[in-house]
């Protein structure tokens, strides 16, 4: 279809971009509400106290409002709203315009929300270099199996709110072999939130696989 | 756009269907495992009980598989697969063509169980008589502000796994104020399923809801 061939198109046009001022950019995708704002927020406060040099950007994607561009700046992170109005994803000329509008200098790392949505933001790629998808403890462990275009294209997948687990019936075993019929390569992680009652080693995992994925893009 | 007329007309028919058979519908949308379909088994379960000659049918849309239908069976429910295939909503037309095939004689209550996606199923007329959108308090309080078209729609919001509601940061009273603000008329209750650790009164209330709604359609 005509249509994906010009995403495609706009996606490698961003991705030179993203080259050429040494960005890697990550693409957080998932259903509503399963903590990409949270987590991104987390990981970018991780990141500033283990690499004081590296400076992190944010692009945020919503249909309505930019709760979540205000749920950063009090974190104290600046990030750029994309309005995508009726469409619920982002797609590449969106990304496109906002990369000709503003200036994403000295950033190492930019971080892209996606729409929440588990189906269609799998479709338009970015021009970004890792996919993340997040899959929360309290949807269900069926999700990648009922889901799986999103599951089965990205590059890691990680498991949030299992601090919920003892009052929610998800096995990580069902799930994980979900993900690993999918997607083999795909890294996953399972973690809560700091300060939440889980094993915050798993946090600090996600966190190493961010750097070492940012810089094996040279 | 000629697609929405099309489904529009054929969401028409679907109704006439309906009516000539005296079945009411729900069509039952949330983002992917709000609870749908463990709802729609416990409401089916309650109105059994409350009702012995109530007849209940349920019609599961999924992209992939048919684990819900499977669920349902264990469940000693009989329901109709609709297979999306790369849409992720049901359309007027998928239905159109089910009721075609199969009898749905002697249904009372028929559960349309819609695809997990909190934006494209508002947008596609089934010729339901009732729209019920669910959100999970696991998903966060500003949903119904961030994906309006769905809650601006129906006619009831039901607040899904409440017992987790001292896990999460989630306020009864800013999520339904966002929906109120919304749409003033629909009906909201917080529930849990049975068994769960919150004030049942409510899943109660949620059944009389649905028998109430149903017997004014005659
Ligand atoms: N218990 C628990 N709740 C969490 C955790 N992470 C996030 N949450 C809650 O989950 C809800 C949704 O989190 P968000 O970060 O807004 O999710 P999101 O994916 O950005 O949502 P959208 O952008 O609207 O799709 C909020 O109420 C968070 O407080 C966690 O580790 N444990
Ligand atoms: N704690 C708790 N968990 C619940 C409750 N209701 C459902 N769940 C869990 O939520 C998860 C998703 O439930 P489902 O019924 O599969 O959700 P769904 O909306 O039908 O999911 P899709 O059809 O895939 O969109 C499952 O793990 C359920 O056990 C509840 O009241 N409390
Ligand atoms: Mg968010
Ligand atoms: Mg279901
Ligand atoms: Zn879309
Ligand atoms: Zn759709």
């Amino acid at each position: 279809e005509k249509l994906m061939e010009d995403n495609d198109q706009l996606a490698r046009h961003n991705r030179e971009h993203f080259d050429e001022e040494k960005i890697v950019a990550f693409n957080f995708m998932s259903a509503p509400g399963a903590g990409k704002t949270t987590l991104i927020i987390e990981l970018i406060k991780a990141l500033r106290a283990k690499e004081k040099e590296i400076s992190c950007g944010v692009v945020e994607g919503d249909m309505v409002g930019d709760l979540d561009t205000k749920r950063m700046a009090e974190a104290g992170i600046k990030a750029f709203q994309i309005s995508t109005g009726k469409a619920c994803h982002l797609d590449a000329s969106m990304l496109a315009r906002l990369l000709h509008q503003e200036s994403f200098e000295n950033t190492d790392i930019l971080f892209l929300e996606n729409v929440g949505n588990l189906v269609c933001p799998a479709e338009f790629a970015l021009g970004e270099h890792f996919n993340v998808v997040l899959l929360s403890v309290s949807e269900g462990d069926d999700k990648p199996f009922k889901y799986p275009i999103m599951f089965q294209k990205c590059d890691a997948v990680v498991l949030t709110k299992c601090d919920l687990l003892p009052h929610v019936d998800f096995s990580l075993a069902r799930a994980e072999g979900f993900i690993k019929e999918l997607n083999p390569r795909a890294s996953i992680f399972d973690i809560s939130m700091p300060g939440k009652l889980y094993d915050s080693n798993k946090f600090d995992q996600l966190v190493s696989w961010l750097l070492t994925s940012a810089k094996s893009v040279s």
